[in-house]
């Protein structure tokens, strides 16, 4: 465990509880997209199937129970509870997401390190993951007016992937054996996908304006 | 612990 490692899962931890705690206290989730909360749920139940199986050690295990837990009950939160469900915007979250997920399951059956099920699941979950956030790109580029909880969202989620890239890096350098090729592509391929966020975030910290993505 | 499996990653 390097020091990018624990920054990147703290990271990633603070965002699902950014999301948690935005849903959970001002009962809305305006600029949220359920599909890629529900695309995020199928990637934690595909990549965490180890869990009761391989114990690699207590931190893992209660993190992977925290993601699991988080992220299904975000999905419950937007798609069932009373008050939050009002402020889903489902004419606006229309990417298709189903269209992801089976080019990613067909992908890792051919891709993989094993033919195994559990293999082909967790690779499945890699890929799937990549292109998880897309469906919530999509939105705030639609919704325009991006709410500062959900613009903090995304960054987070942006910053916990550059940092699992710096603890790739690091990584290689200090464990002799340690290269897994499709782990590194589909995280690079899924960080690249918030380089453009990341730049007009940057631009409206920076000019002290709102966040505006361009249509 | 699994060592240089990238499996003890989350």
């Amino acid at each position: 465990m390097n020091i990018f490692r624990l920054a990147g899962d703290m990271t990633h931890l603070a965002s699902v509880l950014v999301l948690l705690l935005k849903i959970h206290t001002i009962k809305s989730c305006a600029g949220i997209s359920l599909k890629t909360q529900e695309l995020y749920a199928l990637v934690f139940a595909t990549r965490y199937l180890d869990l009761f199986t391989d114990y690699i050690s207590l931190y893992n295990t209660l993190m992977k129970l925290i993601f699991l837990v988080s992220s299904f009950s975000i999905v419950w939160y937007i798609r069932h509870h009373k008050i939050v469900r009002r402020s889903y915007d489902k004419d606006q979250d229309t990417f298709r997401h189903y269209f992801l997920v089976l080019p990613c399951f067909l992908l890792a059956l051919v891709i993989n390190e094993k033919f195994t099920v559990k293999e082909i699941m967790w690779t499945f979950s890699l890929y799937l993951e990549a292109v998880a956030i897309l469906p919530q790109l999509v939105l705030l580029q639609r919704t325009r007016n991006i709410d500062n909880l959900t613009g903090q969202y995304v960054f987070l989620l942006g910053a916990y992937r550059s940092l699992y890239i710096l603890n790739w890096i690091y990584r290689y350098f200090t464990e002799p054996h340690y290269v897994h090729w499709i782990t590194w592509i589909s995280g690079l391929v899924q960080t690249l996908l918030y380089a453009d966020f990341f730049y007009y975030y940057f631009q409206s910290w920076k000019n002290n304006v709102k966040l505006e993505l361009p249509a | 612990v699994l060592t240089g499996d990238s499996k003890d990653e989350l």
